[in-house]
């Protein structure tokens, strides 16, 4: 069973379309394993993406480095998860 | 226990076999105008199962609605399994719905990618794909949402079998889509093609593929908006309306896109509510909401469908 101890979803926000390619290269390295929920399309869009935990740090340096706003939408995501669980056992009973 | 529709509870999430046996339950229960059609199987061979709603006999006008293609968006096979027995119950008692099937027939697919489905409860919650084996790659799976017939393989697709918006290798590679793509040409009267989905409260219509507006694009548009009039009428939820490429993103393969170009006028993509803050774990307390103000969207888009024959 895979489990997302420690992911986390960021909204990003661009300013401008550089930033937005910047965030296209993103996507084109799997080894972060990063998860689009919201691909980069154009500023006016925001940019949600899952991130495990072994990528957090690299993206977070990513892009303050470049300047690249952002905010944490889901803390843990494992959190929410085991929450849903609960409710479906919760439920079924 | 015997179990009946009026056992099966709407507000929480469920496995795929619950569902199924729900299925079962509705067509025996409102037989007269249910019923419950196998199109295909899964490629690991769980079988695709459509509800018929229907209050004639022959080859009537119908639509087409689909939910759960992307297997971690429960909150749409959970809005379906609603509708379903909405559609069923209100069937004599409310004049729009008994006008709705006097006219047309409905046919409901809840759970579009059981594979992925199953995969989600048991595995890993966050699977969006298909589960089939992709030849030279480790990883599995198809974004079936990028596999269709409709500028395959353009723009909005990835290429690489680990990314969640792979392609595929052709159109219709995956047997779910080329099971729905079937069963539409066969029928051969499909007058609208709604398909549900959920993260960001978005109603789109054609195209994804490219960014041109559709020829019935003034049309659409207003169908559009009043739809996201209804779904906010109830509790204030906001859409934006528009085409793929205009609200969201350039993304080709998808399936209204294929719709629309197959001649199918009404071809429309729900994303249901979800603020951003649960991403695809929309708490179950909110499965009932999101399927009341959903239906009252579909429910505008079908009626001028009824009444808007081409």
């Amino acid at each position: 069973l895979e489990t997302f101890v420690g992911h986390q979803v960021l909204r990003i926000k661009t300013r401008n379309e550089e930033q937005l390619k910047k965030l296209r290269f993103l996507e084109t390295l799997d080894h972060l394993e990063l998860d689009f929920w919201l691909n980069p399309s154009t500023p006016a869009l925001p940019v949600d993406v899952r991130i495990p935990a072994h990528s957090l740090q690299a993206v977070k340096i990513f892009l303050e480095s470049h300047g690249i706003e952002y905010s944490i939408l889901i803390e843990d995501l494992q959190v929410i998860l085991d929450r849903e669980k609960q409710d479906i056992v919760a439920s079924q009973q | 226990m015997e179990r009946s529709s009026s056992t099966f509870n709407y507000g929480t999430y469920h496995s795929l076999a619950s569902i199924y046996q729900e299925l079962d339950n509705l067509a025996s229960e409102y037989g007269n105008i249910v019923s419950k059609i196998q199109i295909g199987e899964s490629y690991e061979k769980r079988p695709l199962y459509v509800l018929k709603f229907s209050t004639g006999r022959g080859n009537r006008p119908a639509i087409w609605l689909d939910a759960g293609i992307h297997s971690r968006e429960w909150v749409t096979q959970a809005s379906a399994m609603w509708i379903a027995k909405k559609i069923a119950s209100d069937y004599g008692n409310d004049p729009s719905i008994t006008s709705l099937l006097n006219n047309l027939d409905i046919f409901l697919l809840p759970v579009a990618n059981p594979d992925g489905y199953e995969f989600t409860h048991t595995t890993n919650r966050m699977w969006r794909k298909t589960r089939s084996k992709n030849s030279g790659s480790l990883c599995i799976g198809v974004d079936p949402n990028r596999n269709w017939d409709a500028g395959f393989g353009g723009p909005g697709a990835s290429s690489n079998p680990c990314s969640d918006s792979y392609h595929g290798p052709r159109a219709n590679s995956e047997v779910e889509v080329k099971s729905v793509v079937d069963f539409i040409k066969n029928h051969g009267n499909i007058q609208a093609f709604l398909t549900l989905h959920s993260y960001s409260q978005l109603l789109m219509y054609p195209y994804g593929y490219k960014c041109t507006p559709p020829a019935d694009n003034a049309e659409l548009n207003t169908i559009g908006k009043a739809a996201a009039n209804s779904i906010r009428s109830l509790y204030g939820t906001t859409y934006t309306v528009g085409s793929i490429c205009s609200t969201i993103y350039q993304a080709s393969g998808g399936s209204i896109d294929w719709s629309y170009d197959y001649g199918i006028k009404y071809s429309f993509a729900f994303e249901l509510r979800d603020t951003g803050r649960y991403g695809f774990l929309l708490p179950a307390a909110q499965i009932i909401p999101t399927a009341e103000e959903t239906w009252l969207g579909l429910k505008t888009i079908m009626e001028y469908v009824r009444d808007n024959p081409y």
